[in-house]
């Protein structure tokens, strides 16, 4: 077996069939029904448990896609390639994509030659899953080629040590081991067992106490036969949640939710903002008595709100770009729509296209940015649906479209240099979902679970051939392939050789925003 | 005007053409630029050859096959056969990596 060097933390795994991605031909409830015996597979033989949950911020997300799926791992149509699975880690890490396009057999089936059995694979892809990378035994489950599956199958040696190596082998319950414990020859003094006060020290998890003569002959005794007796347990039964008040505290237990202050109805409250709908106080018709007149009355912002205003200037803001002839400060896939940020503004483009209505202001989609906002550097949606803002010399961290507490933080505190002004990009890339940072002729790598910029980095922005320095943006399409911008062009990355795919950038207006020729303008592209 | 290669040695360059794309594909040859391998001569191709019988072997021995380095029937039949996307060896996971350079 090959351990690949990622590993779970936690052994409680989740797991779930992708809401948007479900097998084609396949019933998903007997789909299911196949996971999870191909993960009790490897539950059998180590200390992980799975749990089925209905969300796709699992641990362990099982989609089924055909061809390009937003990887850099295409599927071939029916045969040759099957699935592919993640190995840990946030984000895709642990995900398992199946070829939609195979002849999937929900039953186990050596015989069939057309057939493939999603028991077989499945299984297979979650050891990748877990972390455990193709095996060289003929006859392993993480042997690389498919060898079918049969229907009372059990885990090979090799891939068993392998697993256990990680996580170690399943501890088995031996019946009326714990809690129960046989008396001891010289019962404890009566000063403890009748002792009722709290002050007592226990340890929280009492089970795992286990009596120093359990491994005597006669042992476990079954319960029925014997009194329950803890010499060094007098309160026995232990009730944790009856003590939560009393002075004498569990160390895990706190009372500070009982010291809270209580809430002073009485006063209204000064920093009070719904939080729903998105009413910025500029809004005509925010509830605002003796409103000070307002000093940005002038501001372009107000064509928005149209019929309320008597001073609405008759031409485009100044600073409102055009769609079919600008730069971008910066694109992003987030929620699979692409979002195109220039100055104040963005524009939304969804299934049918480009939204109409846009571009509009992006504070009107996160209002936590700041009031006298002109662009952003940089956006990004995170490995856990976070949307990452970059402005300056802070990041500002959405979940939807609301701050999260205790952000902006300054980009010092993700390991970039305090000499560094802006961020030109960033992304997820998806050759390797590992998150990118670029400014200027220098590029980082950014480890997402530990919040910090990987050592050895920065490195020369050279190693993206042809792409040059001072990008404005990149991102990944749903092609599964990497885009820079810069200026009014693009140029798609060959993410295999390292290198753009075409010297000469294209516009990016056609592209993009699906601008006629004509309306593009003429200038010069970069090589 | 070119001649046009004979049929069995257009199968073979195929062939060789299929393995290697098989062999980069799954780990067991580095990625590099294929129009290259057309460029070099002398020492340079040797090893670049070298590296493909190598990656030949090291093929049929992760299979269980005769190690011969010679795309024989038996190889052909095992890349033929249905398997699992990810590569057998990692040879560095990202394509940065691949292209850095020892200091």
């Amino acid at each position: 077996f090959a351990v690949q060097g990622q590993k779970w933390k936690h052994t409680n795994l989740t797991w779930s069939l992708s809401s948007l991605r479900r097998p084609s031909t396949l019933d998903p409830h007997h789909t299911r029904a196949v996971l999870a015996r191909a993960l009790d597979v490897w539950e059998q033989a180590s200390r992980l448990t799975f749990t089925e949950v209905n969300s796709d911020e699992a641990d362990i997300v099982v989609s089924f896609a055909k061809r390009y799926h937003d990887d850099s791992y295409p599927f071939d149509g029916r045969g040759s390639i099957l699935a592919h699975a993640f190995f840990p880690g946030s984000g895709r890490g642990g995900d398992a994509h199946f070829d939609d396009d195979e002849l999937w057999l929900l039953q186990p089936n050596n015989d069939d030659e057309e057939g493939t059995s999603l028991l077989a694979v499945a299984a297979h892809e979650f050891g990748h899953s877990l972390g455990l990378s193709h095996s060289s035994v003929k006859g392993a489950l993480m042997y690389p080629w498919y060898q079918g599956i049969q229907s009372n199958f059990v885990l090979p040696e090799d891939d068993r040590n392998g697993i256990q190596q990680m996580y170690g082998p399943k501890e088995r319950r031996i019946w009326g081991k714990i809690p129960y414990y046989r008396p001891v020859e010289t019962p404890a003094p009566t000063t403890t067992t009748t002792t009722t006060t709290t002050t007592t020290k226990r340890p929280y998890h009492h089970h795992t106490h286990r009596h120093p003569q359990r491994h005597q002959p006669g042992y476990p005794y079954r319960p029925s036969k014997y009194p329950t007796y803890y010499p060094e347990r007098p309160n026995y039964p232990y009730y944790p949640e009856r003590r939560h008040n009393t002075t004498e505290e569990h160390p895990r237990r706190t009372t500070h939710h009982y010291s809270r202050p209580t809430p002073d109805t009485t006063t209204p409250s000064t920093t009070y903002r719904p939080r729903y709908p998105q009413v910025r106080p500029e809004h005509p018709g925010y509830p605002r008595p003796n409103t000070p007149p307002d000093p940005r009355k002038d501001h372009p912002k107000k064509p928005y709100y149209p019929e309320k205003t008597t001073s609405r200037p008759s031409t485009t803001p100044s600073d409102k770009p055009d769609t079919c002839d600008t730069t971008y400060d910066a694109v992003a896939l987030i929620r699979g729509e692409l979002f195109i940020f220039k100055n104040r503004y963005h524009w939304r483009m969804g299934a049918h296209g480009r939204y109409s209505g846009y571009p509009i202001e992006i504070s009107r989609m996160w209002s936590g940015l700041p009031r006298n906002l002109t662009h952003v550097d940089a956006v990004y949606e995170r490995p856990d649906r976070k949307i990452a803002i970059f402005i300056g010399k802070e990041l500002y961290l959405f979940d939807t479209q609301y701050l999260v507490r205790g952000y902006p933080k300054p980009l010092v505190d993700l390991g970039l240099p305090e000499s560094l002004d802006r961020l030109d990009a960033a992304m997820v890339w998806g050759y390797n979902g590992k998150t990118y940072f670029y400014s200027g002729n220098m590029y980082w790598k950014f480890d997402e679970e530990e919040g910090h910029v990987e050592l050895d980095y920065p490195r020369d922005m050279a190693m993206w051939k042809g792409v040059g320095y001072n990008i404005d943006s990149v991102f990944q399409w749903k092609d599964g392939k990497t885009y820079f911008f810069k200026g009014k062009g693009y140029w798609k990355f060959n993410d295999l050789q390292m290198q753009v795919e075409h010297e000469r950038q294209l516009l990016s207006a056609p592209k993009w925003m699906g601008c006629p020729a004509e309306r593009i303008g003429h200038r010069e592209p970069y090589r | 005007a070119q001649r046009p290669l004979p049929r069995r040695a257009r199968d073979t360059l195929q062939d060789t053409q299929a393995t290697r794309s098989y062999l980069q594909q799954f780990g067991y040859l580095r990625r590099g630029q294929p129009e290259v391998a057309n460029l070099l001569h002398g020492d340079a191709a040797a090893t670049h050859e070298d590296d493909f019988r190598i990656a030949v072997k090291t093929l049929q021995e992760f299979g269980g096959l005769p190690v011969t380095g010679e795309i024989d029937e038996a190889t052909r039949e095992l890349m033929k056969k249905r398997r699992c996307g990810r590569p057998d060896r990692d040879n560095g996971d990202e394509g940065e990596d691949r292209r850095r350079r020892k200091r």
